[in-house]
């Protein structure tokens, strides 16, 4: 069913 | 000073409800022209939480200075169930505050109920997000998205979402098989809230996991319909619109191995 992504991998820390 | 007035209760109340099972802890940010606004990222980092309530959420709203307020949302839930729905609901905060006033007046039964909360450091990361391009966007009845998130996650840990233009497919795959619920596009004139909007840029199939989708759903209860935004390979974007604001979910999707 997948690898469940992290968001950090499509947004930046501003 | 700030003192922020809703004229119901029940918007906060709903709002974290809606929140306080993916984040325990979070600041609340105060400014005079943007309200209130929130960003929250659970501590698996795969859901971001994002609020806004503009000035024009309350009755009366001041803010005289920017002012961050971290809140244990466990603490402030307790405290918002103490108030009806239907009271005033005012939150009250001076300028260098250690605690949050929270007001509830019942005006016609002359009750007024005042409860202080104490608040917290809390360092967090705020993440950029940039206005997306999606491949897809569906409105749909808020009712029905948590009725499939619901239902399907019985079945299985993810939920796989596939869109095309006149369409939108959940499917779930699990040890005790599969499931499947298609939900055509369609326009209700008689009543709009019940349309099942797509405008679709390119098909989409992305996988999500249904735990977090359940997570989004809690937010049901704040508006009649729930827009969402895909793109290929990327986070998904649930949008519950408020009267003057919004809360949004952002949800990274899984991949295949």
């Amino acid at each position: 069913t997948g690898t469940q992504e992290r968001l950090d991998s499509f947004f930046k820390v501003a | 000073m700030l003192e922020g007035k809703f004229e119901t209760a029940s918007t906060m109340k709903k709002v974290i409800e809606a929140i306080k099972d993916s984040v325990k802890l979070c600041n609340l940010n105060c400014s005079q022209n943007d309200g209130i606004t929130v960003q929250a990222i659970d501590d698996s980092r795969v859901l971001l939480i994002a609020l806004k309530l503009d000035p024009s959420c309350f009755q009366e709203f001041r803010c005289d200075k920017d002012l961050v307020l971290g809140l244990d949302l466990e603490s402030l839930s307790k405290i918002l169930r103490q108030g009806n729905p239907e009271d005033y609901l005012t939150l009250i905060a001076e300028d260098s505050p250690d605690s949050l006033l929270i007001v509830f007046e019942d005006s016609k039964k002359d009750r007024i109920s005042e409860f202080s909360l104490k608040l917290m450091d809390i360092d967090s990361d705020v993440l950029t997000i940039d206005e997306m391009e999606h491949d897809c966007a569906i409105t749909l009845p808020a009712a029905a998205f948590a009725k499939v998130a619901r239902d399907m996650k019985t079945l299985s840990e993810s939920l796989q979402i596939l869109v095309t233009k006149d369409s939108v497919k959940f499917k779930a795959d699990g040890s005790i098989g599969t499931g499947s619920v298609i939900l055509r596009a369609r326009t209700n004139l008689d009543d709009t809230k019940e349309s099942i909007l797509i405008d679709l840029n390119k098909p989409v199939n992305l996988t999500f996991g249904a735990k977090y989708l359940n997570d989004i759903v809690k937010a049901t209860p704040l508006a009649d319909t729930v827009t969402i935004k895909l793109t290929d390979k990327a986070p998904a974007m649930f949008e519950y619109k408020l009267q003057g604001g919004f809360l949004r979910y952002y949800l990274a999707p899984k991949f295949e191995d």
